[in-house]
């Protein structure tokens, strides 16, 4: 464990419990994308599937477990809170997560060298999935930040929990840098891919967030 | 199974 990746799952935890705290306290979700958080949920079911079969650490099961716990109950709250459900501004909310969900699987099918289709076994499984949701992690956001754009109006804590997430991801590749000199621990060169074009997708939103703090104005995103 | 992201990354 190193300071990076400390402070990169402490910045994703705090982004997912402030997301939680807002619609928990203010029974509210204006202007957040169910899409977004759905497709989140999906990332973290895929990614942790085997959170019961491969033990790292308390501190790894304790934190698959909130990440679970925290995203399949936003998405609930977002879809069955009878107050906060009706917040929901579904048709600002438009983008297809199949857009997005089928070209991360044929990717993940694709790019494994390691296996050929003739191995279908479970690591098998595991591989893609873990894949699918390296990738499908990087482009989750897109519904959010498309209705950002839409609704133009965008309160601090949906502007706080989009930079705390962005800046998780860019912490998890300073881990990466720095496991990659002191470890001999290299991630897959399609993981460097996706962490890089998830912090891209962030960056214009971090440049009108910066502008907005430093001119101390709401945030506005442009059309 | 080496996995693509670190093996204890989440």
């Amino acid at each position: 464990m190193n300071i990076f990746r400390l402070a990169g799952d402490m910045t994703h935890l705090l982004s997912v419990l402030v997301l939680l705290l807002k619609i928990h306290t203010i029974k509210s979700c204006a202007g957040i994308s169910l899409k977004t958080q759905e497709l989140y949920a999906v990332v973290f079911a895929t990614r942790y599937l085997d959170i019961f079969t491969s033990y790292i650490s308390p501190y790894n099961t304790m934190m698959k477990l909130i990440f679970l716990g925290s995203s399949f109950s936003i998405v609930w709250y977002m879809r069955y809170h009878k107050i906060v459900r009706r917040s929901y501004d579904k048709d600002q909310d438009t983008f297809r997560p199949y857009i997005l969900m089928l070209p991360c699987l044929i990717l993940a099918l694709l790019i494994n060298e390691k296996f050929t289709f003739k191995e279908i076994s479970t690591s098998f499984f595991l591989f893609v999935m873990w894949t699918f949701s390296l990738y499908l992690e990087a482009v989750a956001i897109l519904p959010q930040l498309v209705m950002l754009q839409r609704t133009r109006n965008i309160d601090n804590l949906t502007g706080q929990y989009v930079f705390l997430l962005g800046a998780y991801r860019a912490l998890y590749i300073l881990n990466w840098i720095y496991r990659y000199f002191t470890e001999e621990h290299f991630v897959h060169w399609i993981t460097w891919i996706s962490g890089l074009v998830q912090t891209l997708l962030y960056a214009d939103f971090f440049y009108y967030y910066f502008q907005s703090w430093k001119n101390n104005v709401k945030l506005q995103l442009p059309a | 199974q080496e996995q693509p992201q670190g093996h204890d990354e989440l």
